[in-house]
């Protein structure tokens, strides 16, 4: 469903050049819930930039569901993010001015949703993630927690066939986590592929294989064999 | 050292009233180490603001060193702020564009410090959470356990009585994580006073007291007997 073949990423900043990403090859199939892990700065951000079509490798090729999107216009890639792919940010990344509730309808506005079945979705979504009495909140008037369950809603409502979730319990209690990590497996289960950016190894037990970035290269890639 | 005496703290969302704390009171002795826990939403970032000068509450007293802070003009809080707090927040507020560099030394700015002083103290906060490498990066090229170090590091750089912190490694992986409490346990042994909001029981372990929040109430203040 997902492969990376020798994949790099560069960035130049002033006159250094940050080998981001330094080769990654990778194959995910439909359905497999992988958890990826690693040093702060090691690459998973900018792993999961690319395979969620944020933006393009320097070399190397990517291909989601049979197509090649590493040599998409930015257009295409756009509308194949916004039909595939569920995306939380490891810093939310919610419209400022926008209630909740508009923030997670927003993918359902640019896939064309009419308002009134946005809404209703949208309000779903929300209660999905435990905030349907905070729909009218705007991200300041939210706990960190909140705003990441606002995000992880709007990942899901335009139930994509990937979802990408970098550090999706990073502002969560214990308990809530456990809740988010038990609908994604439950979405998992219904034929979602899953791919989680964690450091907390209660959360990548949910997983049942285990990237490990250093360096910008996948230096370990286990299966979990208990499950 | 920090005292709060039955803090209330509300917010009016449109027609409703969030009771964000709902009547807290605690005392926290100088050099102690506290943790502090609870459910997404219960009141633990708004305590946070309201002990590190940010907010005021709309009743019961905060008194820090002594020093009614519940009833200081905006400005005489921003000067006990930068003075003697330390905070990093859970969604590290560091300026776009400016350099980690120039982050950090803020506050250095603020308490009127001179520009080759800064600049030296702001480099060895910097390499004390392991980013001498990342100086000059703003933060949009800086991976969120980067951005989040140099919050840490900002937070510490004028050598503060209090530290606040917000999820401190909820953007960490776990060996670069434990090298910030260790640095914290450190920080505490020399004589800062440390409190850290996490949801993690390893990062909670480094301090010697826990409080538990609940609905914006302290339901549990429990001294860790084993250290
Ligand atoms: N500026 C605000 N306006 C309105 N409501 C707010 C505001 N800030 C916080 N709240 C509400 O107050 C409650 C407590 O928020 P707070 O940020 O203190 O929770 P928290 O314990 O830090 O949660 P988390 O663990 O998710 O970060 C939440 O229900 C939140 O929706
Ligand atoms: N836009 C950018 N410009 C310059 N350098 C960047 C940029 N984005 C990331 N980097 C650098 O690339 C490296 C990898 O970053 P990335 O965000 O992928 O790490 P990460 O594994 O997600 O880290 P973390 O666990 O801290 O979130 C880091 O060293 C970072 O400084
Ligand atoms: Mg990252
Ligand atoms: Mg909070």
């Amino acid at each position: 469903f997902l492969r990376c073949h020798d994949v790099h990423k560069d960035y130049l900043v002033g006159t250094e050049t940050v080998r981001a990403l330094d080769g990654v090859s990778v194959a995910i199939d439909r359905g497999e819930f992988v958890s990826v892990m690693g040093p702060s700065g090691s690459g998973k951000s900018t792993f999961m930039n690319l395979v969620g079509c944020l933006d393009r490798p320097n070399s190397g090729s990517i291909e989601l569901d049979g197509e090649r999107v590493s040599d998409l216009t930015s257009d295409s890639l756009a509308s194949v993010r916004n039909q595939k792919i569920g995306f939380v940010f490891q810093q939310f990344n919610l419209l400022g001015r926008t209630s909740a509730l508009d923030n997670v309808a927003l993918p359902l506005l640019y896939a064309g949703v009419d308002r009134g079945e946005r809404t209703t979705r949208a309000d779903e979504a929300l209660a999905r993630v435990g905030l349907a009495d905070r729909a009218q909140h705007v991200p300041a008037q939210l706990s960190g927690g909140q705003q990441q369950r606002v995000a992880i809603a709007r990942a899901l409502v335009n139930s994509p066939d990937m979802l990408l979730a970098d550090e999706p319990t990073g502002a969560l209690d214990t308990a809530t986590g456990q809740e988010i990590m038990r609908l994604f497996q439950a979405l998992n289960e219904a034929g979602l592929t899953v791919i989680v950016v964690t450091h907390e190894a209660e959360v990548a037990d949910y997983a049942r294989r285990i990237l490990r970035f250093r360096d910008g290269l996948i230096t370990s890639d286990t299966l979990d064999e208990v499950r």
